[in-house]
């Protein structure tokens, strides 16, 4: 589809309402006080405003967390949307902070707003890029970690999407077990 | 129904549309 003159004059609507969270670690207060709904969006014109006005992710300080929901859904595990699902995760090296993350949130952003997962977009929740010194992380939260089709067909599509080379393994965890792991590593479920 | 799909390309042209 090419932009028409007509395109140009009115705002395009998305398939779905999306919420901008906003995470910033302060140690005194609770994990909840700290994450924050910066502001809501349905068209495609607002979705591009509101990005050119809030920092790139990679100049957001350690600690820090960006997090794209669906309406009504928040960015925890706890929310009835999220409790039953998991994330196809994105660990980045620590250098490319500069030169990768910048890129790879912003086209995380497009496949959720774009619906890139066709009829299984139903399943996405939403996305969270994590800044933390030891490397940043970005992921997709879908909803059900048993729905292999939906999770496998979501997990190929954004690995291509973020043009990832096939020798980099994303995998995918279910929230539950990163939830009760006994140290850092989660298994995972499903990998590609 | 039918969702409403964008492809990259598409939504890249809407940024920088004036």
């Amino acid at each position: 589809r090419k932009l028409s003159f007509v395109d140009r004059l009115e705002k395009h609507p998305l398939e779905n309402r999306w919420a901008l969270w906003f995470f910033k670690n302060d140690r005194n207060r609770t994990w909840r006080d700290n994450l924050h709904l910066v502001t809501e969006f349905d068209t495609v014109e607002d979705f591009w405003a509101i990005y050119s006005h809030i920092q790139m992710a990679s100049k957001l300080t350690s600690g820090c967390d960006y997090a794209l929901f669906k309406d009504g859904i928040e960015p925890m595990w706890e929310d009835s949307r999220n409790k039953h699902g998991g994330r196809w995760l994105v660990s980045l090296a620590k250098q490319q902070r500069q030169s990768n993350l910048d890129r790879l949130w912003l086209e995380t952003l497009l496949c959720l707003i774009g619906e890139a997962f066709e009829e299984y977009s139903e399943e996405v929740c939403g996305a969270v890029v994590n800044l933390r010194t030891k490397g940043d992380k970005i992921a997709i939260w879908t909803s059900e970690a048993e729905n292999q089709p939906a999770v496998t067909f979501i997990g190929r599509v954004y690995k291509e999407r973020l043009g990832l080379s096939p020798k980099v393994v994303i995998g995918y965890q279910a929230h539950a077990d990163t939830a009760t792991k006994s140290n850092s590593f989660t298994k995972n479920k499903f990998v590609i | 129904g039918t969702r409403i799909i964008y492809d990259r390309k598409f939504l890249m042209e809407c940024r920088n549309s004036p």
